[in-house]
């Protein structure tokens, strides 16, 4: 099971449709500062379900909806989506319990009349709760909160923090 | 929970002492209980010694670079104790030397043979040791887009772009 | 006390916003005290705009390469209304890019014209930049020695090290 | 007035004598992590001054002698000095309050028979107190802790810090 692509609609500063696709091994992504490449970390982890918004930099939810930059207006719903792989293994079971070859997981936010953002989930393009969104993931291994993504900042913060913060760490891990 | 505690705690310093040698080749790295009779009363240390220095070296007085290696040999043990698919690191290099650039990257070059790594940074050497390439880029408006046909030596002649202008 | 507070700050603030256009052309920056009637009940916020980007944009959201072009701003702001004889930087340049990277070593040279400029850092855009060249190493053995015949070439040749060896 | 060289003898990592000459202008110092570039730095900070040695990675005045590293014994005594230039202005006064050219000031540290720490200070060679050592750099306007020094950090520090914690900053600069 591998991640094939990002597609971002809207996402923080990407404006638009955009799309970032992954081939298996070790891929580098680079380019300015301030031109989005840690917000395209902050879309696999909103999708993947992360509590807090301010682990993605935002004070709230409506914060992660492009907000026009300088010169564009802003949107009023966006979405980010992760596509896997989902091969069928040689016991006829795949990894994430849906029965495609592909799987996108999809989290999408928009504003309602009065302004109040409005979560929604879709597998494959079919709308799902919540629940039912994390058990799927969860199940696969897929978690938000991972050893397996790190944040920029998080080696120094590792680095320099107290001894018991750092046995809290492992604590976590067990 | 306190066994379930010190055998997590076995097996990541297992894999961080292991780790520790490969990536800083010479050195030795060992994580500690400060209380081993009763963990939950003390925390977690990690004492390491890089290559050439005092076995009595502290971790508040190694450099910068220096206690990033050793933090990255623990986030590397967590993750042998717990794999996952793939891997998302964010400029992990911030303050690393060229060598211990290659380092980090080498060892994700390897273990991506077995799952899928993806690292942002704006080192050239970690940019030169992937296997692919992606750029992101946002014009004078402020909307991110990703750079079309970029590819290594796209991406390092970003670092470049200045020192042609010299 | 809180008039000389009012009075710094009024300084302070001028010369982060000129300073703030200078390393990041295109962008505005300020300081801004949250409790101006009070201010130590306040604290003291940076309100910054990188190029490109919207004037509602906060300083938590702003990239790591952003924050940190807006604590050099105030770092500078700071050493112009108390200059000093020489300053020393240590790695202010970790998560810059090469273009961030030449912005702020390009202040510092020219400021480098009044007083002495003392820079670590392990990029090479930074580098290239001095007049002068150190080099620090130490052997396997942990002694930190001083490298004989260094200069510029030698500088960046050291970054280079490993892609001559790829 | 502009600093000539830094002189240390087992100074953290600097095990014998090891000097650093300065010119005037830019100069960038670099080399492989751990070659003991913050320790020049810190040099610095502790000839000028510097109240806490944790501001120096150490735990006491001991940890700053040169420990001797893998190979060697560790020394016994140490010693920093810094070197400024003191021309003589047109009004015949000199910024540094001493009547030479060229000004050292020196801090070292040295081990009593009991193994405790005892600091010294000297100007140009001569011992003096440390009183009258912090005062003649103060009225010349080299300080431990002013802004003309940013340590490894400092940077994320203040981009990072709390609105209040910054405007603590400000009160410290008035
Ligand atoms: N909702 C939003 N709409 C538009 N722009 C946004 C939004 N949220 C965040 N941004 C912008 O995204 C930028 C930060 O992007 P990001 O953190 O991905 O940069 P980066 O490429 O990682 O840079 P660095 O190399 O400095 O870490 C900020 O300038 C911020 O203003
Ligand atoms: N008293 C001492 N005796 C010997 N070595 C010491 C002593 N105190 C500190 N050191 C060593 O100095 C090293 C750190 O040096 P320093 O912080 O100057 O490195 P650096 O060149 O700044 O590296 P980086 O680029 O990673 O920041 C550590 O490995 C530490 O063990
Ligand atoms: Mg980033
Ligand atoms: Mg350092």
């Amino acid at each position: 099971m591998r991640l094939m692509r990002i597609d971002v609609l809207n996402f923080k500063s990407f404006g638009g449709e955009v799309t970032i696709p992954f081939q298996s091994g070790f891929t580098a992504i680079t380019g300015p500062n301030g031109s989005g490449k840690s917000n395209s970390g902050d879309a696999i982890q909103f999708v993947l379900g992360t509590r807090s918004t301010k682990a993605l930099r935002a004070e709230n939810l409506k914060e992660l909806i492009f907000n026009g930059g300088n010169n564009s207006r802003a949107a009023k719903k966006m979405s980010a989506t992760l596509t896997f792989t989902n091969p069928q293994r040689e016991d006829g079971t795949r990894q994430l319990r849906v029965d495609t070859d592909e799987v996108a997981f999809t989290r999408s936010v928009r504003l309602t009349e009065k302004g109040e953002p409005k979560s929604e989930f879709r597998i494959n393009g079919e709308k799902t709760t919540s629940g039912e969104f994390r058990r799927i993931l969860k199940e696969a291994g897929l978690r938000g909160d991972g050893y397996n993504v790190v944040l920029q900042n998080d080696v120094t913060t590792l680095a320099t923090m107290t001894a018991h913060r750092r046995r809290a760490i492992l604590e976590d891990v067990a | 929970r306190k066994r379930r505690l010190l055998t997590v705690f076995e097996h990541i310093n297992r894999n961080f002492s292991r780790v520790y040698a490969i990536l800083q080749p010479g050195g030795n790295g060992r994580l500690r209980l400060e209380n081993p009779e009763s963990p939950f009363d003390g925390g977690l240390e990690m004492d390491c010694v890089p290559p050439g220095k005092s076995q009595k070296t502290r971790r508040s007085q190694l450099s910068g670079g220096e206690k990033s290696m050793a933090a990255l040999a623990l986030v590397f043990s967590i993750q042998d104790f717990e794999p996952s698919t793939f891997y998302y690191f964010d400029e992990v290099d911030q303050n690393l030397d060229p060598f211990n650039c290659q380092r980090i990257a080498m060892l994700c070059r390897r273990r991506s043979e077995a799952a899928q790594f993806i690292m942002v940074t704006l080192r050239k050497v970690s940019l030169s040791m992937a296997n692919h390439h992606i750029g992101i880029t946002h014009a004078g408006d402020g909307v991110s887009r990703r750079i079309t046909d970029f590819n290594r030596e796209a991406a390092l002649a970003l670092g470049d772009a200045f020192e042609k202008e010299m």
